[in-house]
């Protein structure tokens, strides 16, 4: 999803 | 994954690394606050609980997290036992007396109101968020009581602080490469870290410059 990209980070 | 993202990660490894090198080679662990690893271990705990939902070979970017994550974890339990087993001894535990209970609430409090969806698990990453960015806060506090600084331990903050500043720089690319805006909280909570930072930087680079050892006012 669009918004969930601090996800992908540590 | 960018320039940015990359270096900041890799200054946190290295932070890790000094913070064990401090302890396996002096065999002690004075100046270091456990109260700041403990809230690790906690951040750490509570963000990574998609390791048990992520393949990691879904991606070369997930599988580069899967490490990290396991990385970050391991070391970090491994810290706590060092200083609360092998070298409690030379723990400074009368100085060390920040109370991170407050700490705890706080940021429990914060991620009840604040968080993306509601759910266990957003709920508990949003926490990690908050807690992390006044995760460090016990340690500086140990070292303004204790006033001068081995230099091994000045390295490993500094470490933190600047992975804390590259992942800044990695928002601002994202943020016009992928033109993602919805990350708020990422963002408010990591920039109030690094600013929690800025100041322990000033006095590290002052020293640095006179050649002298950090001192904390």
């Amino acid at each position: 999803a669009q918004e969930e990209s601090a996800k992908d980070e540590l | 994954m960018n320039i940015f993202r990359l270096g900041g990660d890799m200054l946190h490894v290295v932070s890790i690394f000094l913070l064990l090198l401090k302890i396996q080679t002096s065999h002690s662990c004075a100046g270091l606050s456990l109260k700041t690893q403990i809230l690790y271990m906690v951040v750490f705990s509570t963000r990574y609980l998609d390791l048990f939902f992520t393949k990691p070979w879904h991606s070369a970017l997930t599988f580069y997290n899967t490490i990290m994550k396991i990385l970050f974890l391991s070391s970090s339990a491994y810290t706590i036992y060092l200083m609360q087993k092998r070298y409690k001894h030379t723990y400074d535990k009368v100085h060390d007396t920040f109370r991170i209970q407050y700490l705890i609430a706080a940021a429990a409090v914060l991620a009840l109101i604040f968080h993306l969806r509601l759910t266990v698990f957003e709920i508990l990453w949003a926490f990690s968020v908050f807690l992390e960015s006044v995760a460090i806060l016990p340690q500086l506090f140990l070292l303004q009581e204790t006033g001068e600084v081995e230099n091994i331990t000045s390295h490993y903050i500094f470490c933190l602080g600047g992975y804390r500043t590259l992942y800044i720089f990695n928002w601002v690319w994202r943020y016009f490469t992928e033109h993602r805006r919805n990350q708020w909280l990422a963002w408010g909570c990591g920039t109030v870290q690094t600013l929690i930072y800025a100041d322990f930087f000033y006095y590290y680079i002052l020293s640095r410059k006179q050649g002298k050892k950090l001192r904390l006012p």
